[in-house]
């Protein structure tokens, strides 16, 4: 579950404020996958007490706002149940934006994925498997992918040799281009370790 | 630009969470919801003088009494305070446990002198079985008396609510004119929230 409480001195409305959260949750909050559960109690609530006097422009309250979202999902990430790896998955030259942010999720959730990292295996054949299923709009002879750097796989067959990529720090960066469309999106998450298997047979809800 | 981190890795004196911006207090407390006397009773007051709110909350169509609460109570965009409790999700409790965030927005309005409507109300922990109330409204009592505005206060707040996460997080930043936003984020696994 994720419980959120975000306040702020400035001066902004009611729905001046739902306006800002739902947009600053779009990207931050609802680009965490760790482990594909959707809670019965994810809330994040925002409160104004405009006690700065100071009434700023939407788009400036709402990106400081983001900034703050941001980091602390970042710092979710971090401290996922029994995560070795900080996992950040880009989507790009995807059709839609719903099509980059459903793939990357779908990847983000995949148990083949996340326990490949947690081996720190850059396998790309998971990754490949994981887009190929997704119901976005995905063409394997244009698809191409790369991990922390290293381009493993494009246009349908293997370009490098997986032990050409470090995988041995906590953070890896995986990088699906489509080479569709013009839409992109990145979902954080983490490996699927031991320490999460040990952490939810014996922690029940 | 100020940049809050983690509070146990900077604790410098100034708030880096919900207390950050001016007019909000917060404390946490161990109300002896979850066993061991470990802090799970977290209390975040907002002293205006706005009482702005809004709030985002699952899509997950099975949704816990506290997420019902405090949606209906932000229909009016307002919030004077938020408790929040670990130890216990008062999910799938049935009417006895929308009674029981009823009852813990009744007595948090009552010591902070304002209607139940203006409380929300957030839950996390075990689903399907009732929180111990007699706990839970002597637990708020004490978190009331320790409300205030300091680094302390807040990473108190942030540590209430965890679970199985390993430490507080919050963050905060101050924009040049100098108006802040703080906040305080729980969630460590079951986690991949989509909101509405």
């Amino acid at each position: 579950t994720m419980l959120a409480v975000v306040t702020t001195d400035a001066v902004v409305d009611g729905e001046g404020l739902q306006r800002s959260l739902l947009e600053a949750s779009r990207g931050t909050f609802e680009r965490l996958d760790v482990d594909g559960g959707t809670s019965t109690n994810d809330t994040v609530l925002l409160l104004s007490s405009g006690a700065s006097g100071l009434t700023p422009a939407e788009e400036e309250f709402t990106e400081l706002l983001t900034e703050v979202c941001a980091d602390l999902v970042r710092q979710l990430q971090h401290d996922a149940e029994g995560a070795t790896k900080a996992i950040d998955i880009t989507v790009r030259g995807a059709v839609s934006e719903s099509d980059a942010v459903g793939i990357a999720r779908l990847t983000a959730e995949d148990n083949l994925v996340c326990t490949a990292l947690f081996g720190s295996d850059p396998n790309w054949g998971r990754i490949v498997m994981a887009v190929g299923r997704s119901g976005a709009t995905v063409d394997a002879s244009s698809l191409e992918v790369t991990v922390n750097g290293v381009t493993l796989y494009s246009r349908g067959a293997p370009v490098a040799e997986r032990d050409t990529v470090d995988l041995s720090g906590r953070d890896v960066e995986i990088l699906v281009d489509l080479h569709l469309g013009e839409h992109s999106a990145t979902v954080l998450t983490t490996d699927l370790s031991h320490g999460y298997v040990e952490e939810n047979s014996a922690y029940s809800s | 630009q100020t940049t809050g981190t983690v509070a146990q890795e900077t604790s410098t004196g100034t708030p880096n969470g919900v207390t950050r911006p001016r007019g909000f207090r917060a404390s946490g407390v161990a109300a002896g919801i979850k066993a061991g006397g470990s802090l799970d009773l977290a209390l975040v007051v907002n002293d205006g003088p706005r009482r702005e709110a809004a709030g985002v909350f699952t899509t997950n169509q099975v949704k816990a009494a506290p997420v019902l609460w405090s949606e209906q109570v932000l229909r009016e965009r307002r919030l004077r305070a938020v408790v929040l409790n670990s130890g216990g999700a008062n999910a799938c409790t049935g009417p006895e446990g929308f009674q029981d965030t009823h009852t813990t927005a009744e007595r948090a309005a009552e010591l902070l002198d304002t209607g139940a409507i203006e409380i929300g109300v957030c839950s996390t922990g075990l689903i399907g079985q009732r929180l111990p109330m007699r706990a839970l409204l002597d637990g708020l009592g004490a978190a009331v008396d320790g409300l205030a505005d300091t680094e302390r206060a807040g990473t108190d707040a942030a540590t209430a609510v965890l679970t199985t996460d390993t430490r507080p997080k919050q963050a905060c930043r101050t924009h040049p004119d100098g108006w802040s936003v703080g906040g305080m984020v729980k969630g460590a696994g079951m986690l991949a929230p989509n909101l509405a």
